[in-house]
Formats: C-alpha cells, structure tokens, sequence
C-alpha cells in the first residue's frame, strides 16, 4: 500500500 | 487445557472483532491465560489479545500449547453459543481439536463442539515498551463515531494531539473534514469523559480502513484508549475485566 509503513519495520521479530 | 468463560458473549465479541482482519492465528495457551498475536494479511496491522486466567473460572493449563484455529470455523461454531451460556475450552496434550462446550445457564441444554486445528507457523513479533507521548481515553462509541464519519470522506486521518486537545482531520474528494475533542470530564457519567495525557504535542497518519475495523471491538469495552508517540504505530486498547484486553497497533502511513 502507497505511503503505508508496515508493522513489522517496528517491531522487531522475536 | 480446560477455561471456562461464564459469558460465551465475550469470546464471541472479540472473534467478531478480529475475524476480518486475521483468518488463522495460533492461541498460544499457557499457566498465564490464553493468549493470540497477529498481523493481518497486509502486515500493516498487528492484532494482540490477553484473555487472562482470571478471566476463566476455572482455568487450568499444565502445558504450554498453541491452538492453531480458523477465525471462520470458530465463528461458525461460537454462533452456536448464546451470549450469557457458560462456554468451556478444552484441549489435550499435543491436539487435533479444540473442544468447546455451551451450557444455557437456565436449562439442561449442553452443545458440545470440536474444531479441528492447523498447524500455523507465524512469526511473533517483539513489541517493545512504549512510554507514549500521548494517551487518549475516550467513550468507545464516540471513537467509532469518528472513524466512521472521517471514513466516508478520505481514506486517511491525521490525529494531532496537543495540549489544546485532539484533532482527527481528514481530506477527501468532495472536501474535508475534522472532530476536535477538549479533556472533558462527565460528573454524572465517568464512561462518557475524554481523558488527554499529554507529554509532548504528536501527530500522525493512519488509515482508516484499519480503524474503522478496530473499532468492530467497541462492544467489548465502554472505553478505548489511544496511545500515540510520534514515529510509532498507533496502539488502541479496549480493556476487559481482569486485566485480559484486545490490542491493535497500526503503523503510520509515511509522510511525502
């Protein structure tokens, strides 16, 4: 999506 | 494993809730409560529920396992269940089903049900402690309201918050569109209060598809709260009793 970050760019994997 | 929830309503409320933005999630279950973390297929929203133990009466659950269930199946099984039956999760040691059990509380009528699990490899993501900039608790509905308004006019709302209040603003096609909310407190009525915390001044982006779906969980909750820092995903809470609650952040949309 356009100009959507996406979630798992700040939450790193455990 | 073996819960039970005196009020099937509340499972039922929170499967609703997320069923369309997840389809298979792991309920990972241990001495702790019932727990479930997923992103939605997009990977721009990430879903976070904790049903506690003190949720159930009684709760018991000797060995950690992880449920993997359709949210479809489940749904078509918990609409089975009538909001104030006893519901009862049971699973064994390294399950193919997950049994649950409805028992009205006003006749001998018992249903019983199994849905058969899935082997789902997802990825749990490590979400960090966040002191938020800004925390606003606000009536669930009037947030629904918000998002459902702001929604039929743009695809994206910009919530700044300041000392002043908040504001939700959006640009559309056909023109634009805001909702300012002051701290207001309701003498008569504390659910209906607009509470603001506020360390530095925020503002930000989100879709609002993602929110208007979020707010499917405003019947679990008379209250939601906001936590916005800037750079940040948004995380929207509705509380349960007992400390259990469904959590759903949503990563910011990227500026130009």
């Amino acid at each position: 999506i356009e100009g959507q970050g996406s979630i798992a760019t700040f939450f790193g994997k455990k | 494993l073996e819960a039970r929830l005196e009020q099937a309503a509340m499972l039922k409320r929170v499967v609703d809730a997320i069923k369309d933005l997840v389809q298979d999630c792991n309920f990972d279950c241990n001495d702790s409560g019932i727990a479930l973390q997923a992103m939605d297929n997009s990977h721009v929203a990430l879903v976070s529920m904790m049903l506690k133990s003190e949720s159930f009466s009684p709760f018991r659950c000797d060995r950690n396992i992880a449920l993997g269930i359709n949210l479809t199946s489940l749904t078509k099984v918990l609409r089975a269940a009538q909001g104030d039956d006893i519901l009862t999760l049971k699973a064994e040691d390294a399950p193919d089903v997950v049994n649950l059990t409805f028992e009205s509380p006003e006749s001998d009528r018992l249903s019983e049900y199994d849905i058969k699990l899935m082997d789902i490899d997802q990825e749990h993501l490590g979400i960090p402690d966040t002191e938020y900039a800004a925390t606003i608790t606000l009536p669930s509905s009037e947030f629904s309201r918000i998002t459902r308004d702001l929604s039929a006019l743009s695809e994206s709302v910009a919530i700044e918050c300041t000392k002043e209040g908040v504001k939700f603003t959006c640009t559309g096609d056909i023109g634009n569109g805001s909702v300012s909310l002051r701290q207001h407190t309701n003498v008569e009525n504390d659910a209906k209060s607009v509470d603001i915390s506020l360390t530095e001044p925020v503002a930000l982006t989100f879709s609002l598809k993602y929110l208007v779906n979020f707010c499917k969980a405003a019947g679990l909750s008379d209250r939601v709260r906001l936590c916005l820092s800037n750079e940040v995903p948004l995380l929207v809470e509705y509380g349960l009793s007992n400390n259990s609650y469904l959590r759903f952040y949503l990563a910011p949309k990227i500026g130009d």
